[in-house]
């Protein structure tokens, strides 16, 4: 060990492993934790050259070799993986490159889990569990992101075969940017504007077969491809997709709240907001993926500046080290405590998400703006924050930050997406703000208002108080 | 610690109440710029977009609050060590004073801190720094993240960057030959011209 590192381990008033347990929800967890780390480092399977020094292809050819092992001795684990929290941490550590399976594993099955009819979900969710099929979320356009109702991928209801027609009228409607569709995925739920009896009642997912599960072709009237080098997530076949009046069956629609009858009559869900809920499902896995995010690049700056030496506090004396600058400090621990305010936050969100999922599946859909406004939310600021702290925290790392070896060009590379998807983060806060002042409105009128939004009731005399 | 108008401003309670109101007064801010929209004629989408650029900064200040809040209560909640809870509220008053500090005018327009108090919060956040520089690395320590997942030369756990920087160095595959074979075809014929 480092002296110096060492000797700020011997300085330190706390004990690490304290606070280790209880970022890791206690001893048990963290015992898990541990070993599924063994248990992957001591596999030489997971073993390769470093990604700085693969070609594109061949980092996509050893993210997708990782991620079938990883699937092919999962079950071997036992206990290990008891939860999906357990098998995100697996694939993390297994395909630390880029899982090609994340959204097979995450939006993919979420989406038939939540919004497939039983039978539906009886049929696609053993074959999605056994990897038979490999599926992907494709929703994001060419030329639409964000605001989901201007996508103009087309799904028409022809009564007369009892099947979808499925299009992309125009360029700017060619799926672009899911993840593993380009050379992966068999399947994906193709959110698309539904026509029913000539007439548009909005986005609509539907579980598409893409690819021939013989010889892996794309099937006829699909066209898809990958699109190409990108800033990261070098691994990842982000793809396209074109569809070409393909065919799927009426029951193919995810129907547990919206319905097209044999006959072409359509039924609208009790929310809107429910078609949305995998992605508030996976903007509370970034607020999770913020803190984590923050906590990798404060690890690597702080203990780098308790190394590093420079320069001199007083002419002739030796270097300080660079953790001794109160400028340094200052970049550095407001981000640490950062951290530590987004391990607690992520962690409510993530209670919350459970909550009013449960809600929903029982019927009440009374909290679904609320967690809307939440997700939105957090998922934007604790994005925002950590892509301009782990920036900070490269800087602080003088010149060795802009190596490689650092690892900090790839934590910023990948985690800077989160930014951008599952809804731009201005977009985000604009939704959170439309339903803030909703409740400001409400609260006003005397409104009981739910527990994030509780304080608008008040006026600010009363807040004072 | 108390400052002129009488208050403790690194009492957790205090801090998450500033929050409360400044984001309360933005989002009050933002909601009178659409009402004020509506007023002059536009529709419910049309003032929306005029007040964009409040809406998000409302928005921001009510996330912000969110995570406060959540972290003063986790603190509450937490049974841990008392000097384990001690850095933990060191940690917790940093975020909050620190971000009050890149958003000070949002609490100075309405009032809700002076720029005295706005001044000696500056200065408990540079009097807070070497309080969590005794634990700084073992509180990354704590994240527990192993050097294969961390994959930093700069972090690794051991400290021995150096040595092993030069390691990743000779790795590199233009170190595989000392003359490299562009040599030959760009750099001979340059120099030989």
């Amino acid at each position: 060990i480092n002296p110096d590192l060492q000797r700020e381990r011997d300085a330190a008033t706390i004990d690490p492993e304290e606070l280790t347990r209880i970022i890791f929800d206690g001893a048990k967890e963290l015992d898990k934790k541990r070993k599924l780390e063994d248990a992957v480092f001591n596999d030489p399977d997971y073993k390769s050259i470093p990604l700085n020094f693969m070609s594109r292809e061949e980092q996509y050819e050893e993210g997708i070799r990782r991620s079938a092992i990883a699937v092919t001795k999962k079950e071997a684990l036992g206990d290990l993986i008891e939860n999906h929290n357990d098998l995100i941490s697996y694939n993390t550590l297994a395909c630390g490159i880029g899982n090609a399976f994340f959204l097979h594993e995450s939006m993919f099955a979420d989406s038939i889990k939540r919004m497939a009819t039983d039978e539906l979900k009886q049929k696609m969710m053993p074959l999605q569990q056994k990897f038979e099929i490999i599926g992907t979320y494709a929703q994001t356009e060419m030329g639409h992101g964000t605001f989901l109702r201007g996508l103009e991928t087309t799904a028409h209801y022809d009564p007369n075969t009892q099947e979808f027609v499925l299009n992309s009228p125009t360029v700017t409607s060619t799926k672009w940017w899911p993840g593993a569709l380009g050379k992966t995925s068999t399947h994906a739920v193709v959110l698309a504007q539904l026509y029913t009896q000539g007439k548009c009642h909005g986005i609509h997912p539907f579980v598409v077969q893409l690819r021939s599960l013989e010889d892996h072709k794309s099937l006829p009237g699909i066209t898809l491809g990958d699109i190409g080098p990108k800033f990261g997530y070098g691994a990842n076949d982000n793809g396209f997709l074109r569809l070409n009046n393909h065919r799927i069956p009426r029951e193919n629609m995810l129907m547990k709240y919206s319905q097209v009858a044999p006959d072409g009559t359509y039924t609208k869900p009790p929310k809107a907001e429910l078609t949305y809920g995998t992605m508030t499902f996976i903007r509370s896995m970034i607020v999770r993926a913020s803190a984590f995010g923050l906590a990798r690049g404060t690890t690597i700056a702080i203990r780098y500046s308790a190394v590093r030496r420079q320069s001199e506090m007083r002419p002739g004396e030796p270097e300080p080290q660079v953790l001794s600058y109160p400028t340094q400090q200052y970049k550095l621990f407001p981000l640490l405590a950062t951290a530590y305010a987004f391990f607690f936050v992520q962690k409510k969100m993530v209670e919350t998400y459970s909550v009013v999922n449960q809600q929903i599946n029982d019927g009440d859909y009374t909290r679904i703006q609320e967690l809307h406004g939440l997700s939105s939310g957090l998922k934007a600021f604790t994005s925002w924050a950590t892509n301009v702290g782990l920036e900070i925290c490269r800087m602080s790392c003088g010149g060795h930050g802009y190596s490689m070896s650092s690892g900090f060009p790839k934590l910023y590379v990948d985690f800077t997406p989160n930014c951008t998807y599952e809804g731009e983060n201005t977009v985000l806060l604009l939704q959170t703000a439309r339903f803030l002042v909703k409740s400001l409105k409400e609260g006003k009128r005397g409104a009981k208002l739910p527990g994030t939004v509780a304080y608008l009731s008040s006026n600010v005399t009363e807040l004072r108080a | 610690r108390a400052t002129s108008a009488g208050r403790d401003l690194k009492d957790p309670r205090l801090l998450v109440a500033l929050y409360k109101e400044r984001a309360m007064r933005q989002i009050m801010f933002a909601s009178d710029k659409v009402e004020a929209a509506r007023s002059e004629g536009l529709d419910l989408v049309g003032a929306l977009n005029r007040a964009s650029v409040h809406l998000v900064r409302a928005a921001n200040a009510h996330s912000h609050l969110l995570v406060v809040e959540n972290f003063h209560e986790k603190l509450q909640e937490l049974k841990v060590s008392q000097k384990l809870k001690k850095t933990l509220l060191q940690l917790f008053q940093l975020y909050a004073l620190d971000g009050i500090t890149n958003c000070s005018g949002e609490f100075l327009e309405d009032g809700i801190l002076s720029g005295t108090e706005v001044k000696a919060i500056r200065q408990y956040v540079v009097e807070l720094l070497p309080l969590i520089r005794v634990n700084a690395v073992a509180l990354v320590d704590a994240f527990d993240f192993r050097d294969e997942v961390l994959d930093s030369v700069l972090g690794r756990y051991d400290g021995n960057v150096y040595e092993e920087l030069l390691k990743w160095a000779l790795s590199s595959p233009l170190n595989k030959t000392d003359v490299h074979p562009s040599y030959d075809k760009y750099l001979k014929p340059l120099l030989h011209r």
